[in-house]
């Protein structure tokens, strides 16, 4: 699976939105939680 | 301050739009809400993990939303 | 809730340590700071920024300072 570390917030979010996994905005203090919520989504 | 920040302070934010924030109208509070900053809490909360810090403030409001000098003073 | 958590919120938080708060002790609390967290306010910003998602709050304490249930909950 791609990293998700080298996406744009954008795709992050789009990729949150996909798997249905309530977000806020990604930021810097918030981006990491949400790759690791990505990741077991996808595992 | 403008009349529009002093409405603003007169009450808890609560559940307010990020539009009812000073210096963000409709093309800045569209650009914000498409990034998550849907309501002026979401925005307070990003300016508080900033430390407060008007200088990172600032060009984080530029990067994200374009706000110019102005709009970001408001 | 906890004295802390009472003897906290009685106040405004000004730029009181994130041990302030109820359920950060020395060790939670230590690396928050190591995290940039040294605020209590700082910690609020975030809570805001996960738009007040108690759950994605709780996950994100888990996974910044190691805080267990009952810390995540204070």
């Amino acid at each position: 699976m791609s990293s998700l570390s080298g996406k744009s917030d954008k795709e992050i979010s789009q990729l949150l939105d996909e798997y249905g996994i309530k977000h806020g905005p990604i930021v810097e203090s918030t981006r990491k939680l949400y790759e690791k919520k990505l990741n077991e989504a996808m595992t | 301050t403008s009349q529009k920040h002093k409405d603003f302070v007169a009450e808890p934010m609560g559940e307010k739009s990020v539009m009812a924030l000073a210096g963000i109208g409709e093309v800045l509070g569209r650009r914000l809400e498409e990034k998550g900053f849907e309501r002026a809490y979401v925005v307070l909360g990003q300016f508080l993990v900033l430390r407060k810090d008007e200088e990172l403030f600032r060009e984080w409001l530029k990067d994200t939303c374009g706000a110019n000098i102005k709009q970001q003073g408001d």
